[in-house]
């Protein structure tokens, strides 16, 4: 484990408990995609299906289980929560994402590492969540302007695909047999889906205006 | 199970 990848974790677990904060506190969930919160519950589902299988280290097995629960418990939220599920904008939140599923599904059966049960999962949880922001940044669009905290929700979890891709350089260049071409890859494609908003992120904050992304 | 590449990343 070196410092990059567990800088991640905690950006990732960040923008997690960000969110969670956000709907907790605001009893609101206005401008969260619920599409995108379906998808990353789906990730850590299909990826951690080695949690009871494979004991890595307890920080791994409790990562996971924390993982798992909160985005089920924010998907709970925005769907069962009386007063949460009131602000779910459902009308701007439109994104088919079943194909993304499907799309990403049919290519963890064609590219994996073993054409296994748990590696074709884990292939497919690689491939959806670099496309699970999507309905996202679909919806932030729809809406116009970001209010602050789901704008440091996208900026944390830009941070830990970030951290991430330098953890993998520098595990390449320390470990004489580390690859991993799908993870990277798909992390590369992840990190640029986030590199746009990043842009307009910056050009508002030195602009000093509220944060406006082309509709 | 040596077979399979554990994970050992989230």
């Amino acid at each position: 484990m070196n410092i990059f990848r567990f800088a991640g974790d905690m950006t990732h677990l960040i923008s997690i408990l960000i969110l969670l904060l956000k709907i907790y506190a605001t009893k609101s969930c206005a401008g969260i995609s619920l599409k995108t919160q379906e998808l990353y519950a789906l990730v850590f589902l299909t990826r951690y299906l080695d949690l009871f299988t494979d004991y890595v280290s307890l920080y791994n097995t409790v990562m996971k289980i924390v993982f798992i629960a909160s985005s089920l418990a924010i998907v709970w939220c925005m769907r069962r929560h009386p007063l949460v599920r009131r602000s779910y904008d459902k009308d701007l939140d439109t994104f088919r994402h079943q194909y993304v599923v499907l799309a990403c599904f049919v290519l963890a059966l064609l590219l994996n590492e073993k054409f296994t049960i748990q590696e074709v999962f884990w292939a497919f949880s690689i491939y959806l969540e670099a496309v699970a922001i999507l309905p996202q940044l679909v919806l932030l669009q729809r809406s116009g302007n970001v209010d602050n905290l789901t704008g440091q929700y996208v900026l944390f979890l830009g941070a830990y695909r970030g951290l991430y891709i330098i953890n993998w350089i520098y595990r390449y260049f320390t470990e004489d047999h580390f690859t991993r071409w799908i993870a990277c890859v798909s992390g590369l494609v992840q990190t640029g889906l986030y590199a746009d908003f990043f842009y307009y992120y910056y050009l508002s904050w030195k602009t000093n205006t509220k944060l406006k992304l082309p509709a | 199970s040596k077979n399979r590449s554990v994970k050992d990343e989230l």
